[in-house]
């Protein structure tokens, strides 16, 4: 048997940059 | 040294990859669309979209590293981060767009647009930082 390859799907926010501003408390 | 060890860049960007939006829908990496971010973004709970300017472009610390400093948010805070010239940011209304857009071309089939100081990029920041 020859078991179907899976196609990973990626989560659309790793595609962004997170860019958290500095915080000043 | 001219040699230099190619740093793998993170497999999503490649044409044809599939990415799964908040909402479920799946589409092509080259397929996305500003709105995808955005949607995305609402549903979210815990992360919200920001607007990074990019307000200079450096030389990184190797010849295929750039600096990319950005002004995040309605705050502007300045925020440097140092990636590979093909790495593709997503530019508002304008789509994909990296430091070399030829190398990008080249590495992940992906079509780019020339990133440039004044674009403004999607980024990403959690709920609830003030």
């Amino acid at each position: 048997n020859v078991e179907p390859r899976s196609v990973p799907v990626f989560p659309w926010h790793s595609l962004v940059p997170f860019l958290a501003p500095t915080q000043s408390d | 040294s001219a040699s230099s060890s190619p740093v793998a860049l993170p497999p999503f960007f490649m044409r044809g990859s599939i990415i799964q939006l908040a909402d479920g829908e799946l589409k092509r990496v080259e397929d996305l669309k500003t709105e995808d971010f955005i949607q995305s973004a609402e549903i979210s709970s815990e992360l919200k979209i920001d607007s990074s300017t990019v307000e200079r472009i450096d030389n990184g610390q190797s010849p295929n590293a750039v600096v990319i400093q950005f002004s995040v948010g309605e705050l502007k805070a300045q925020v440097c981060v140092e990636v590979l010239v093909e790495y593709p940011f997503f530019v508002f209304g304008q789509g994909w767009s990296s430091c070399c857009p030829d190398r990008t071309t080249q590495l992940f089939e992906l079509s780019c647009a020339k990133l440039c100081v004044g674009d403004v990029c999607v980024s990403l920041t959690l709920r609830g930082m003030r």
